[in-house]
């Protein structure tokens, strides 16, 4: 695990974040939950909550879809390429790719190849680089950057969880067992390397 | 585009290849050729992180700094780090992947912090290499 330069984190103290997601964007309940659960992910193992406002300029947090150049400098490129970026604390800006083919129930078992992107995986990638992680070279890791298509990852590796206590601490709650990394749902490629 | 399976997603939605794809074209480039599509690959590693934002030299040539970012993006993602853009490498680069760069600064974020041992192309690149 790794951090971005100079350690940015929220401050001690803001255990409690807020995230939004962009009004025009209209996202359904389905969508939303995803993020929800992404967000839960980190919750459990660390003292930080986040609850979902309407209010999208307080928010902490801010999610957005966006497509092309969207005003941040970093351009969206259309189907694959760069999926999503995210900002170190306390930006809070979390913009995603609107042309990806995003899949929200997870499901990619015995499916062929396409490029859909797993939503829920993306999510709790990118919600650490929100709360200071930068990118892992260890494969298992969620923070590992490539996130490919046809892989459905969302459980946090020790890696992710060793990086992220090591900025905000544990949750009094976590149990500090092993984390259950379940084998990753891969589509059945036909002899094609796995792919993140 | 949000669907609730794969196989609910249109097939008029899948493209035939993906904007990363023609780096498979650059197969067995190394120091010192030009290629097609170099310049592309360039922009590439700069827009991660590899190449410093300095850097402007976005032609076909494979010129040392493209070289030394090459071998940085192996050390990162556990490769050989040849310099050469080897196939296992190339697997690699043609991958969707988040938009936040690798390297920040001139300090890869991906190897606890370790420096970049020159390879962004930066001011102590001569140091390291030569």
């Amino acid at each position: 695990y790794t951090f971005f330069p100079n350690r940015p984190r929220w401050p001690p103290g803001r255990t409690q974040l807020t995230y939004a997601f962009l009004p025009d964007n209209q996202l359904s309940d389905n969508v939303r939950s995803v993020f929800s659960r992404a967000f839960e992910r980190w919750s459990e193992v660390t003292p930080l909550n986040f609850t979902e406002t309407t209010s999208f300029d307080r928010a902490d947090i801010r999610i957005g879809f966006f497509t092309g150049d969207h005003g941040d400098g970093e351009p969206f490129d259309g189907v694959l390429g760069t999926l999503a970026h995210a900002f170190s604390p306390p930006a809070g800006r979390f913009h995603l790719d609107g042309d990806e083919n995003w899949v929200i129930d997870g499901d990619f078992l015995n499916s062929s190849p396409a490029s859909a992107v797993d939503l829920e995986s993306v999510a709790v990638h990118e919600i650490g680089h929100l709360l200071g992680l930068g990118h892992s070279s260890v494969e298992g890791a969620i923070m590992y950057p490539t996130i490919s298509s046809g892989v459905r990852k969302v459980e946090l590796a020790n890696d992710d969880i060793t990086g992220i206590q090591e900025l905000y601490g544990a949750n009094p709650n976590y149990n500090g067992s092993e984390p259950t990394l379940t084998p990753r749902d891969e589509w059945d490629m036909s002899g094609a390397p796995p792919r993140m | 585009h949000f669907f609730p399976n794969i196989t609910s997603i249109p097939p008029s939605l899948i493209p035939n290849t993906t904007i990363w794809d023609a780096f498979n074209n650059l197969h067995g480039c190394q120091k010192g050729v030009k290629a097609k599509g170099l310049a592309k690959l360039k922009k590439y590693f700069q827009l991660f992180g590899y190449l410093n934002n300095s850097y402007d030299n976005f032609d076909d040539d494979f010129d040392e700094f493209l070289e030394f970012a090459v071998k940085t993006y192996q050390l990162n993602f556990n490769l050989n780090a040849t310099g050469e853009l080897d196939p296992s490498t190339l697997k690699h680069i043609v991958l969707p992947r988040c938009g936040n760069p690798d390297i920040v600064n001139g300090t890869s974020t991906m190897r606890s912090g370790k420096p970049s041992d020159g390879y962004s192309a930066n001011s102590t690149i001569h140091t390291v290499e030569h």
